[in-house]
């Protein structure tokens, strides 16, 4: 199926 | 010492309970500025921040700054046993880094209940997310609208599939989906006049057309808590996640970034 993305592909941890 | 206090009814309840949607614990910063907040939902799709300046509390008093791991999902259910006009008071002293002690107090002083909350570790729901200032130009598009257009968007497009497409140009700002029940395209034109319209959509800036999929089902914390303001703004980019924002007295705000399936440039869905 298809692939979510997820916010830590835009953002770092901290 | 860190101690605020609020009267019941305000906002806060309202956006604890709308987290509960994404976490169950949440890092929260305090500062003698306000206090902010961060969370980030299980599957890493949405990212929650929130900045409760101090104006926005009956009184408010940070001495140091502290960062504070706190069990949401007890806190709300605390809160949730209060009665309208009760005073809340969140208290933590620098003698006790362990706990924090949330205070009701009825109206008319009769009844006292209190709480002493063990912190826990929720340093895993910390992102570094840039200062929005310096985001800000990453999105082609800003458009504000009355939150209860958004919430009513959120409701109808709900019923048929969870992939919805945001799309804007200059003129119009859409929203649509399609499943095996049918399809629901919501559209909304521009207000660009000088004396928008209470109810109107408001285009901040655009740089050319653009669209945005996303799953909803991701939406539902965002569109709870959109409820408890006016207006939210939304914010569409190709290189950063969807935004979208309400805010909280004059500083202060609640920003949802929500991880998008696709976003496209230089078209919008017909």
């Amino acid at each position: 199926g298809r692939k979510q993305p997820t916010i830590t592909n835009y953002f770092g941890r901290a | 010492m860190f101690e605020l206090k609020m009267v019941k009814g305000s906002t806060l309840q309202g956006v604890l309970e709308a987290i509960l949607d994404l976490v169950n614990v949440a890092n929260v910063d305090c500062s003698s500025e306000g206090f902010s907040l961060q969370a980030l939902d299980t599957e890493h799709v949405v990212f929650l921040s929130l900045f409760f300046p101090s104006e926005a509390f009956q009184s408010y008093r940070c001495d140091e700054d502290r960062s504070m791991g706190i069990a949401i999902a007890d806190m709300v259910d605390f809160l949730r046993s209060s009665n309208d006009g009760d005073i809340i008071t969140i208290k933590a002293t620098d003698q006790n880094l362990e706990d924090i002690t949330i205070t009701l107090e009825s109206p008319d002083k009769i009844k006292t209940m209190a709480i002493d909350l063990r912190l826990v570790d929720a340093t895993s729901q910390c992102l570094k997310i840039p200062d929005w200032n310096d985001m800000e130009s990453d999105y082609q598009a800003i458009f504000c609208m009355p939150s209860e257009e958004f919430r009513l968007n959120c409701k109808s497009l709900s019923v048929i599939d969870d992939d919805v497409v945001i799309s804007v140009n200059e003129e119009v700002i859409s929203f649509s989906t399609k499943g095996e029940s049918g399809c629901v395209n919501i559209s909304h034109v521009m207000n660009k006049t000088d004396k928008p319209e209470k109810a109107s959509v408001i285009l901040t800036h655009a740089r050319g057309p653009l669209s945005l999929t996303l799953n909803w089902r991701y939406m539902k914390s965002c569109a709870k808590v959109s409820k408890l303001f006016d207006q939210v703004k939304i914010g569409l980019s190709t290189k950063r996640p969807l935004m979208v924002e309400c805010q909280i007295v004059e500083k202060g705000y609640i920003r949802y970034f929500v991880a998008p399936l696709k976003a496209e440039e230089g078209k919008t869905e017909t």
